[in-house]
């Protein structure tokens, strides 16, 4: 499959942000996720969605994400760490 | 670490559909039908009963949205995100349901593009008792919309879920004592449409279990709000405030009287509070407090709270006189004062104010003309206002006089079932409704 664009990239981030895989952005600073996390995210939605967890955003990761949902996250939002 | 559960403290919870679907094939009938018994999915193995209001106030409001519509979960255009519902906790949305008014909402389509309702609502209030997203692809409560899940008539949760919510509410208890186990359980549904091709040629007819009301003696009987209702096992007769009787057929109690549990099978005594115009209904050791047509929290309750003794009453009324409320039970009867809260001292007593009203009763009620009418078996007593006996020639005919049903002296053959009012109706009697000249005056009071 062809190398996600940015954009692509940037709505599937925002997907998973959306559904509490990854923290909210920080708008202040445009906070970038490491590929790490990146792909720690999409493995924890693919085990979610019954896809095989390969931590990468493959062709049926991406159709799932496009699939009729709930709005409510899939996580509950990350505890805030105490500074 | 998942957040502790948020459930519910209460057991009654009230609904509505705020707003609908704008330009759905599926009518506002059908759509309130659809959310009746996809909360009744959760009712049904929980403690939980689900009623519907008319008010604003109720704990789940449904509402039918488009884009942002003011939470924090915008919809987005048909497909991507179609629904959402507020867990339950403290806030004003807990429990409320938003679905996306940009999907193509069906009921029993097989169209592959529509969204079917009863299914996404399933979901939905199963967030609205507490319960989150799980991966499970067995669920319901799995995040992603995965097509029709069947009839709403015969759908059951899977297990898991079922299990998820006893965690939460505990199962639903068994039936109750007073319940007969053999009884097929007439359910208080709002009527789905018919798929276009079942449907029933002959008319909706009546239980075979529906009491007559020419041939039967009432369980309790209560003026409310000014109108007369005779009760009779699960079904009640109202008369409006002219004494005419609203229908020939009598009405569910479950259907109208709601929060009441679905096993019981008949009450022994009702009546309105004269301080509040609360409507107490009694059973056994039990009773229930209505605002309206609506149980409030926390009942049932026992009757001790009145300071009865365990096996409740025969029959209530409240004396126009005075604050006071009198209970009947076999030879005995109370005076209850409703603002003090507490029986007046020397009760329970022997023989009550009024010479003549016989030593048992099935209930008492005052009506509007100001009298006290005294029912047993199927004949009353009248008490005229500001007398203490009872008026010269009765007992009469409650059927007669209140059911608009042939004189039983008259035609003694005809005073049971078949002792309609027609042609034979008593001389005099101007209070007949209009239900002997062929039509039938049914009201809808909400």
């Amino acid at each position: 499959a062809p190398a996600p664009r940015a954009e692509d990239l940037s709505l599937e981030v925002e997907w998973l942000s959306k559904f509490g895989y990854l923290p909210p952005a920080d708008p202040a600073t445009g906070q970038l996720q490491t590929q790490e996390e990146l792909s720690k995210a999409v493995a924890a939605m693919q085990r979610f969605a019954g896809l095989e967890a390969t931590g990468v955003l493959d062709v049926a990761t991406r159709a799932r994400m496009r699939t009729p949902r709930c709005s409510l996250p899939d996580l509950p939002a990350p505890a805030r760490r105490r500074r | 670490q998942a957040p502790a559960p948020t459930k519910w403290s209460k057991r009654n919870l009230s609904w509505r559909v705020r707003t609908f679907p704008r330009d759905s094939p599926l009518g506002r009938d059908t759509v309130r039908a659809l959310m009746h018994y996809a909360l009744k999915v959760w009712g049904d193995i929980t403690p939980l009963n689900f009623h519907e209001v008319a008010g604003s106030a109720a704990d789940i409001q449904i509402d039918f949205s488009t884009a942002d519509h003011n939470d924090r979960y915008p919809f987005d255009g048909p497909g991507g995100t179609v629904a959402h519902a507020f867990l339950p906790g403290d806030h004003h949305t807990a429990g409320d349901a938003h679905f996306d008014d940009d999907e193509a909402w069906t009921f029993r389509s097989s169209d592959a593009h529509g969204m079917d309702l009863f299914a996404v609502a399933v979901h939905e209030f199963g967030h609205a008792i507490g319960l989150s997203h799980v991966a499970a692809t067995q669920s319901i409560m799995q995040p992603y919309y995965q097509g029709p899940v069947g009839d709403p008539l015969h759908y059951g949760l899977p297990y898991a879920d079922r299990v998820r919510a006893w965690q939460l509410y505990g199962v639903r208890e068994s039936v109750s004592p007073t319940a007969q186990l053999d009884t097929a359980e007439p359910e208080e549904t709002p009527l789905l449409p018919e798929p276009p091709d079942h449907r029933p040629s002959t008319p909706h007819v009546p239980g075979k279990d529906v009491p007559h009301r020419c041939s039967a003696h009432f369980d309790a009987v209560a003026q409310i709000r000014g109108e007369a209702f005779f009760f009779k096992g699960r079904y009640f007769w109202r008369l409006n405030r002219d004494r005419h009787l609203v229908s020939l057929q009598p009405a569910q109690m479950h259907r109208f009287w709601r929060g009441l549990p679905p096993h019981l099978d008949g009450v022994d005594a009702v009546y309105e509070r004269t301080i509040d115009h609360k409507i107490v209904f009694f059973r056994g050791d039990r009773y229930w407090v209505f605002q309206d047509t609506h149980v409030e929290e926390g009942f049932p309750r026992p009757v001790s709270d009145f300071g009865l003794p365990p096996g409740g009453v025969d029959a209530a009324f409240s004396w126009a006189h005075s604050d006071k409320t009198y209970f009947f039970k076999d030879q005995l009867y109370w005076r209850y004062n409703e603002l003090t809260r507490r029986m007046d001292p020397g009760h329970p007593a022997r023989s009550p104010p009024w010479r003549g009203v016989p030593s048992t009763l099935d209930d008492a009620m005052r009506w509007s003309d100001g009298a006290a009418y005294f029912f047993r078996g199927r004949e009353y007593w009248k008490v005229p206002d500001s007398e203490l006996a009872v008026a010269p020639g009765y007992p009469q005919s409650t059927a007669r006089d209140w059911l608009v049903c042939r004189d039983p002296q008259a035609d003694p053959e005809g005073g049971g079932a078949e002792g309609e009012a027609g042609a034979h109706a008593p001389p005099g009697q101007h209070d007949r409704s209009h239900a002997e000249d062929g039509y039938q005056v049914c009201a809808c009071s909400s």
